[in-house]
């Protein structure tokens, strides 16, 4: 079978939908470039993941913010549970 | 630092550990020596106590496992995530996973055992992640020196409001983040690095980037793993494209992210007498290297390697108005940029006078 090429895009939202669900509870499957209801629930999990690590809080998966997520680092999730 | 939510936590203070399942990585002492030295660290700090047991059930459950291991949180291979624990608590409350195939190390290579695991038992007992890069119970993995490692005042007091204080009479500290702008800071060491500037502090350094508007927070050992805490001086030889930094007599030559081989070496070598065993600053300018040691400096020749006869001299009869001991120097612009206490003083060489007097930590963005 051909190799599922993934464009960058669909990279970064994977590293972003895996990180934010294992350690800021998004719900899971929620977030799939291009649709719309799950993005603002993205956003806002973005900005708590951002504001913890003192981060620029702009909801958006710029560099510093996927440069933090690919650091490594401990399994349990950021805000407790 | 953050209690996890619903303040679990154990209700008996002798706690018990197991190792059920080792890794293959280290030899089975090892791995006990470095469980035991993580579980002391927070024995330390409180009125814990901890004891290995070989049979039989324990509150803490220690074990290495590979992927899916049947917790409903399944490892990631190499690298991502390390380790996880659970909040106190029966059965598998309290128990420490650790990714097997991640490389175990007991040095500053890739991943340490000891910081890892001392991070897993605070989640053990009762804490979560703290936003303060310099508590132990930061997310991120940062190498630091186990030999010489003391809990962080942020994980200290975590752990003290969940179980109160320690039983030790003397109630433990430990090193707290640097306040990038309280006034009253002050720096140990300052030196430029291509076209950046790096402010020395305790274990840390600020990282001042030219095209850069925030200043990063970094641990000295997360660059150089076997260089000390507390810099004193350093500076820059731009020629060489080598950082030289001083601790007591002791001095360590840069390049880079790396240490040069065959530091550190005594300053002796730069030739000053036997009385001087630690420098207060350092700066490069124009081939010499300028030394500053309590209210003298001495001038080193880069070329012929030597120093400048008819030195020491008094620093203020060379540069007036500066009177007092050096904390840290660097240069900018034909400028000596001199650092006493919490205020810095600009010395134009040309105009050979002070021609600005500020706050140190504007140096910060403050």
């Amino acid at each position: 079978f051909p190799v599922r090429w993934e464009s960058p895009e669909e990279e970064t939202t994977q590293v972003v939908r895996n990180y934010l669900e294992r350690f800021y509870q998004l719900p899971r499957g929620r977030y799939r470039s291009g649709r719309s209801n799950g993005t603002s629930v993205v956003v806002d999990k973005l900005r708590e993941m951002q504001r913890f690590f003192g981060l620029n809080e702009t909801g958006k998966p710029d560099e510093e913010t996927l440069e933090m997520m690919r650091k490594p680092r401990c399994g349990v999730p950021d805000n407790g549970d | 630092f953050m209690v996890t939510p619903g303040n679990p936590r154990w209700k008996h203070t002798n706690l018990t550990y197991r190792i059920l399942k080792y890794t293959t990585q280290l030899s089975h002492a090892k791995v006990e020596t470095v469980i035991s030295t993580a579980f002391q660290i927070w024995a330390n700090a409180s009125s814990l106590t901890f004891t290995k047991i070989s049979q039989g059930e324990a509150d803490i459950n220690i074990a290495f496992y590979e992927g899916d291991h049947g917790d409903n949180s399944p490892f990631d291979g190499p690298n991502g995530i390390l380790a996880h624990a659970f909040q106190p608590g029966p059965g598998i409350g309290g128990d420490a996973h650790f990714d097997e195939q991640e490389t175990w190390t007991t040095n500053f290579e890739n991943y340490n055992l000891f910081l890892v695991a001392a991070h897993e038992f605070g989640h053990s007992l009762g804490l979560s992640h703290s936003t303060d890069p310099v508590a132990l119970m930061y997310p991120i993995y940062a190498f630091r020196e186990p030999s010489t490692y003391t809990l962080p005042q942020d994980d200290i007091n975590g752990i003290q409001a969940i179980y109160g204080p320690s039983s030790n009479p003397v109630q433990p500290t430990g090193p707290s983040t640097p306040t990038a702008c309280d006034p009253r800071l002050t720096f140990d060491a300052i030196a430029t690095l291509r076209g950046e500037i790096l402010f020395f502090k305790d274990r840390y350094f600020w990282r001042r980037h030219p095209r850069m508007p925030e200043v990063e927070l970094n641990f000295i050992s997360l660059f150089w793993p076997a260089l000390p805490d507390g810099i004193q001086a350093a500076y820059e030889d731009p020629d060489k494209d080598l950082v030289f930094l001083f601790k007591g007599s002791q001095y360590w030559a840069l390049s880079g992210y790396d240490i040069e081989p065959g530091y550190p070496k005594d300053i002796s070598n730069y030739g000053f007498p036997s009385s001087v065993r630690a420098i207060d600053a350092a700066v490069y300018y124009r081939g010499e290297t300028f030394f500053f040691v309590n209210d003298q400096f001495w001038r080193y020749d880069n070329q012929r390697q030597s120093m400048q006869t008819g030195y020491p001299k008094n620093i203020a009869s060379i540069f007036p108005g500066i009177e007092s001991r050096v904390d840290a120097v660097f240069q900018q612009n034909h400028v000596f940029l001199f650092f006493i206490g919490p205020t810095y003083y600009a010395f134009d060489l040309s105009a050979h006078r002070i021609t600005r007097v500020q706050r140190s930590n504007r140096w910060l963005n403050c």
